[in-house]
């Protein structure tokens, strides 16, 4: 149930390792080797045998020190687990790179793509309101100049109906 | 045999799981190997001491074979064991999306969506250009029509003014007055023509 | 072939940000 860290995990495997491998390499082994030197120096033999095992077991854990010091590997671990702690709820399948770059980055550029998408959206709507409001003005604009124009054509028919009636006027003055 | 090149966890580690097991393999194997170099030196050592010793050094470099190759085929098969737990527990990532990756979950993007909302923007882009260009000709349509409708009024101020004209010397509309005028004038006319007869009439009496 | 899945990760990690500043800056200018 409880999830154990990867450091304690890994302390734990190495621990077990070194225990097994101890084991393995028995004081019975050690001697039945060492059989002459055993029969000549028993205790001598214990003594270089303890120090063997003490040795072997410092130095494997002194390098698994070592290790994790050099890449920092308990705060990776560390980190691992939280991230494999939050991403637990995850189902199906987690994503992992599909070997094409250009499509794994989709993904990733896709959000910026889509905020891009949407201003521009954005920026159009607002450039056809503002088209449409110039284009009313334009057409209330022409509708007045339409109108000025028959306005000034009213009183150009009206200035050429006098004009007209003038010469009249001094057509009958002018009579004899 | 297919080889798991474990990148994604190379991704998160820097380093791949098998190289990091190499490495302490490497290390182990090395301390073995002195550990093991130094209890042959300490043993010789020993028999140097003892007097008409009949253990030759040959001998105890065969022992220490012996123990050695022994030891070695425990520590391959522990270590086998130990890389396996260390590879599937510990230097693994497990069904998780790491940080760098965390858009793949949000935004699984295939090929065409991508495609297709490329071909928005870009489909987006050129509607934007177009409205722009709409509006400058809007806009220019709209100054002209404010110049076009100067001009127009500027006509029109004149022909109200030409009006006022008349009416600033008294006549209220010129078409009217022009009519008096008319009228007046004949009536002039008239009377010019009554007082020529009548000069004549008294001309000839 | 380590080095080579060392670096294929390395990449799979930086470059998607990396691409993405350059990304986010196009998209910038085009707007302005």
């Amino acid at each position: 149930g409880a999830t154990v860290s990867r450091v304690k995990l890994l302390d734990t495997i190495v621990d077990t390792f070194l225990q097994k491998l101890v084991a393995a390499g028995s004081y019975q082994r050690f001697t039945d080797c060492y059989k002459h030197f055993y029969r000549l120096q028993p205790e001598m033999t214990q003594r270089i045998y303890d120090k063997f095992i003490t040795q072997l077991q410092t130095s494997i854990r002194e390098e698994v020190s070592e290790i994790k010091e050099e890449g920092n590997l308990e705060a990776v671990l560390n980190a691992l687990d939280k991230i494999v702690e939050e991403g637990k709820a995850q189902k199906e399948p987690a994503w992992r790179p599909s070997g094409i770059p250009e499509m794994d980055l989709h993904s990733t550029i896709a959000p910026y793509f889509l905020q891009q998408r949407d201003t521009l959206q954005r920026c159009v709507q607002k450039q056809e309101a503002e088209n449409r409001q110039l284009a009313d003005a334009i057409l209330a604009g022409r509708k007045q100049v339409e109108e000025l124009q028959l306005q000034i054509q009213a009183r150009q028919e009206a200035w050429q109906a006098l004009h007209r009636e003038q010469r009249e006027l001094l057509a009958v003055l002018r009579e004899p | 045999m297919s080889v798991d090149p474990m990148t994604y966890e190379a991704q998160f580690f820097g380093f791949t799981p098998q190289m990091c097991m190499l490495r302490i393999c490497i290390a182990f194997q090395d301390y073995l190997f002195e550990v093991m170099q130094a209890v042959e030196w300490v043993i010789l050592k020993n028999l140097d001491g003892i007097p008409d010793c009949e253990i030759s050094p040959v001998q105890i470099h065969r022992c220490t074979e012996k123990f050695l190759s022994f030891m070695k085929g425990c520590f391959d098969n522990l270590f086998g064991k130990m890389e396996q737990l260390f590879l599937q527990l510990i230097l693994c990532i497990p069904n998780i999306l790491l940080p760098e990756d965390k858009y793949k979950e949000i935004h699984p993007y295939s090929e065409e969506e991508f495609q297709h909302l490329q071909k928005e923007i870009d489909q987006l882009q050129e509607k934007y250009k177009t409205e722009l260009y709409t509006k400058q000709t809007l806009l220019a349509e709209l100054e002209e029509q404010k110049i076009v409708q100067a001009k127009l009024k500027q006509t029109l101020a004149l022909f109200a003014e030409l009006q006022n004209v008349g009416r600033d010397h008294g006549t209220s509309d010129f078409r009217e007055s022009l009519v008096s005028l008319v009228q007046n004038s004949r009536k002039l006319y008239n009377i010019t023509d009554d007082v020529e007869k009548e000069s004549k009439r008294l001309k000839i009496s | 072939f380590d080095e080579i899945i060392v670096d294929i990760a390395t990449k799979r990690k930086q470059y998607p940000r990396k691409i993405l500043e350059c990304v986010i800056k196009t998209i910038k200018a085009k707007q302005e």
